[in-house]
């Protein structure tokens, strides 16, 4: 009982869901609906760019816009939602 | 709410769509009725008509697909994407595709519709009672055939009321075999197959062959799922194996071991670590309804809204008593204007310009009847909507609708004469008429109102007179439609059923009423006018024709008013 329990992770074959970082998650989902332009995205992980879309982000969702991966936008980018994107020109 | 660059929208009101495939999560009517629904809820605000084609290019082509599925917006598996769909336009604009690796439902777990059995094809109930157990899926318990059942009550022991649970042993979906069963085992290349398969496919979707050789009969279908599937993973449409082992461990239920993202998940075979074969375990599922709204919100030119409430809200939210959110009916007013008819701003209307003077067209009175002049001839039949009642009399196609009837000339080329007043030329009936035929033999008119009919000899006239004389049931409100069928039988069509009545002798033949969509495949069950005209039977709904020829394919579908009228 003393021990701590490690979780193991297996990989399902045929599941798309991959390894990505949270970080990682965030830049995909941020220029796939059309926060980041991808032209223009500056080569940091995480730029001014990426928090200014954090903001608009969480001011869409509804959000308090802090700008930072916080884990309740973290939680709302995995939500079940439409392919469409949501901000475009 | 928002709308797309430019304003993107329909250049027309009456929107056609077109079902491509189903999801084998359920019953095909289920799927039908909830994306009816789904358009329901953008045409009770605005002036907007859906109609579904069943063949042909729709405006809005709806399908279900897996990952990449033919566009260049790939889906990601279960949960995530959902759906998605394009603005109006030409091509794929417009179009909506759901992502099949979702479990879709009416948003509040598994929908299963049953069939045969005593139960008219109910809804299982679940949990339900049999023999004095409680039972949260289908079972083949009580049964040594092994067929799937449940009780569409939640007492079996009380009710005794059951039907037959989807499986591929009951029907398939799609494919080339119209809802034929899987033939175990059967040969697809060179091979026996025991069950349904992904082998020969890249989508994911199980099928089986229908005969006991695909490679001669080329003849299959898509495997409907279980209620009790694995959705997603690598054996989408198993069930579970339970007990089954992962990592040397034994698991009896589902379990989210192994995963980081808390899903749960079931091995569909007795050892997962050995045969690797898994899904994720059913759950509350998607409403196909919310989502489809939401879809369609976007194929009528919705962009997303950041009001949270609002349907075109980007994100899923399950919403038990639906109704569409104000940002929602302000954005889709812009677009198109409200279902009073008022128009956005910025909209130009064009008034049609009628040439030919009305008041010079020479009405010729309907022969045998009194002759009677146009009442109004103004009241253009290519401005009415939809018709009460549509006929053949002595010939010529007769559209009646609010005390009015016009009259299409089959001698003069489609010549429109009318309208003419109903009471006028037949003072005995109402202004309202449901359907009307003329009997081939004795050349007598029958009319029906209600639950009343009338028969006209001439002038003379008979009635009214109660449905339940001619021994149709009480509990029909109306008659719908009249097809002749041979020189003494004329179908009645009322609600999903149809009834044969024997003319000359006043009475409705055994072995009725049948179900209309069991005979006459392909047409709306919901058809308002059916009657028969140059030896085609037409189903109407609203302002739309389905045309049946004599071997009962729908070869047409069309728009009564230009197809029909030859209108401008």
């Amino acid at each position: 009982w003393g021990r701590s329990l490690k979780p193991v992770f297996v990989t399902f074959p045929g599941d798309i869901a991959t390894n990505m970082t949270n970080e990682e998650f965030a830049n995909t989902y941020l220029e796939r609906f059309g926060y980041i332009n991808v032209q223009h995205r500056s080569r940091m992980p995480m730029s001014t760019s990426t928090a200014k879309a954090l903001r608009q982000l969480q001011r869409n969702l509804g959000l308090e816009q802090t700008g930072q991966l916080d884990a309740a936008t973290i939680n709302a980018m995995k939500m079940p939602r439409c392919g469409v994107v949501d901000v475009r020109n | 709410y928002k709308t797309f660059e430019g304003n993107l929208k329909w250049d027309h009101n009456d929107i056609t769509y077109r079902i491509l495939n189903y999801s084998p999560d359920m019953e095909e009517s289920l799927i039908d009725d909830a994306f009816a629904r789904a358009f329901k809820v953008w045409s009770d605000v605005t002036p907007l008509t859906f109609t579904r084609l069943y063949d042909g290019t729709a405006d809005i082509m709806v399908s279900f697909g897996r990952k990449d599925h033919g566009d260049p917006y790939p889906f990601d598996g279960k949960d995530g994407l959902l759906a998605h769909a394009y603005p109006p336009g030409e091509g794929m604009q417009g179009d909506a595709h759901f992502d099949d690796d979702e479990f879709w439902t009416l948003g509040t777990g598994p929908v299963v519709k049953t069939r045969f059995g005593n139960a008219g094809g109910a809804m299982c109930q679940f949990p339900f009672i049999f023999q004095g157990k409680s039972y949260s899926s289908c079972t083949t318990e009580g049964r040594s055939d092994n067929m799937l059942w449940c009780a569409t009550t939640a007492d079996f022991d009380k009710d005794e009321l059951y039907g037959f649970c989807p499986s591929e042993y009951l029907y398939t979906i799609g494919g080339n075999s119209d809802g034929a069963p899987c033939k175990f085992p059967f040969v697809f290349l060179g091979e026996s197959y025991d069950s349904c398969t992904t082998e020969g496919r890249d989508d994911g979707y199980r099928w089986c062959a229908t005969t006991k050789n695909f490679d001669t009969d080329k003849k299959y279908g898509f495997c409907p799922n279980r209620d009790t599937a694995v959705i997603g993973g690598n054996a989408e449409g198993e069930p579970c194996h339970f007990p089954f082992t992962f990592m040397k461990k034994t698991y009896y239920s589902c379990t989210s071991d192994g995963r980081g993202d808390g899903k749960l998940w079931c091995a569909t075979t007795e050892n997962y670590d050995k045969d690797m074969h898994w899904g994720f375990c059913p759950d509350q599922g998607y409403s196909l309804f919310l989502v489809a709204a939401h879809e369609f919100g976007h194929a009528l030119g919705l962009e997303h809204t950041d009001v949270r409430e609002a349907l075109m809200f980007p994100m899923y939210d399950y919403i038990k008593d639906f109704s569409l959110h104000s940002d929602d009916i302000q954005g889709i007013q812009k677009l198109y204007g409200s279902k009073s008819g008022t128009l956005p701003p910025n909209t130009t209307v064009v008034t049609p310009v009628t040439t030919e003077d009305p008041m010079e067209t020479t009405p010729s009175p309907t022969p045998g009847l009194p002759t009677q002049q146009p009442i109004d001839p103004s009241q253009d039949a290519c401005k009415a909507e939809k018709f009460d009642c549509i006929t053949e009399i002595q010939g010529d196609l007769h559209l009646f609708k609010n005390g009015k009837y016009w009259r299409l000339s089959s001698q003069k080329d489609g010549e429109i004469n009318g309208p003419y007043s109903i009471s006028d030329t037949w003072p005995a009936l109402p202004p309202t008429i449901d359907s009307a035929f003329q009997d081939l033999l004795t050349k007598k008119l029958y009319v029906f109102s209600g639950r009343r009919f009338w028969v006209y000899t001439g002038m003379n006239v008979l009635g009214p007179r109660s449905l339940e004389k001619l021994g149709l049931p009480s509990n029909i409100m109306r008659v719908e439609g009249a097809l002749q069928r041979g020189r003494s039988k004329v179908l009645l069509f009322s609600g999903e059923n149809y009834w044969r009545l024997d003319v000359k002798a006043q009475v409705i033949d055994k072995g009725y009423p049948r179900l209309i969509d069991l005979t006459f495949g392909g047409v709306p069950v919901d058809a308002h006018d059916v009657f028969l005209y140059n030896g085609n039977i037409y189903f109407c709904r609203d302002r739309f024709y389905w045309r049946m020829n004599s071997r009962r394919q729908v070869d047409r579908v069309g728009y009564l008013k230009y197809d029909v009228l030859k209108c401008p």
